[in-house]
């Protein structure tokens, strides 16, 4: 399916380390 | 996290001595979420690049110019401001403009979009979003209306201009077919 993600969704990952 | 489109990153920086194709840069592309920070953290924000350059995220495989066959017919919605404004809100808007780019924020009418680009310039800067030839005016105000609310601007501050004009103008200022 299609993916849409909302910007407070995307934002959390901003400073997220890689791997993890 | 995988996003719906791989998207390519493009930078243009103007150096008369070379045509302007010339200038243009493909950076990179990604297709997570996790990818598109490290690059967004990795690079300048718009208001540090010096006047004459672009960013340009486009979905991956179309180029950032009228002349590929997907922009060709196709308009953007712009917004422009002076430099006063650049320090306050020119990285904002941009980033706004990603994430909805990237998130897939227009629903059924994001097939439609093509990319975003910011320039910076000595007068004013802007950013537009591009988008394809559109079946109906409809879906170019859908996408006007999810766009100003992202960026959340406030009225008649965006507008939408056909390439075709932008491409053709002469010395006359482009008409803005819809103003949001």
């Amino acid at each position: 399916g299609k993916k849409q993600y909302d910007r407070e969704f995307l934002l959390d990952f901003q400073f997220m380390p890689a791997c993890i | 996290h995988p996003l719906n489109s791989r998207w390519a990153l493009w930078f243009f920086k103007n150096d008369r001595s070379r045509a302007w194709r010339d200038n243009l840069q493909l950076v990179t592309t990604f297709d997570t979420v996790e990818d598109f920070w490290a690059l967004y953290n990795h690079i300048q924000l718009p208001s540090k690049l010096s006047s004459g350059c672009d960013y340009a995220v486009f979905k991956d495989g179309i180029q950032p110019m009228w002349e590929d066959s997907r922009n060709k017919k196709g308009g953007r919605w712009l917004v422009s401001f002076s430099r006063q404004g650049r320090y306050s809100e020119l990285d904002r808007l941009w980033l706004e403009t990603l994430l909805c780019l990237i998130g897939e924020s227009f629903e059924e009418q994001s097939r439609a979009v093509c990319g975003a680009v910011v320039n910076i310039r000595t007068k004013r800067d802007k950013i537009a979003l591009w988008m394809r030839e559109m079946e109906s005016q409809a879906a170019v105000l859908h996408i006007g209306r999810v766009y100003k609310e992202c960026l959340d601007l406030p009225t008649k501050t965006i507008g939408y201009q056909v390439h075709a004009d932008a491409a053709t103008r002469s010395n006359s200022p482009v008409k803005h077919k819809f103003v949001l």
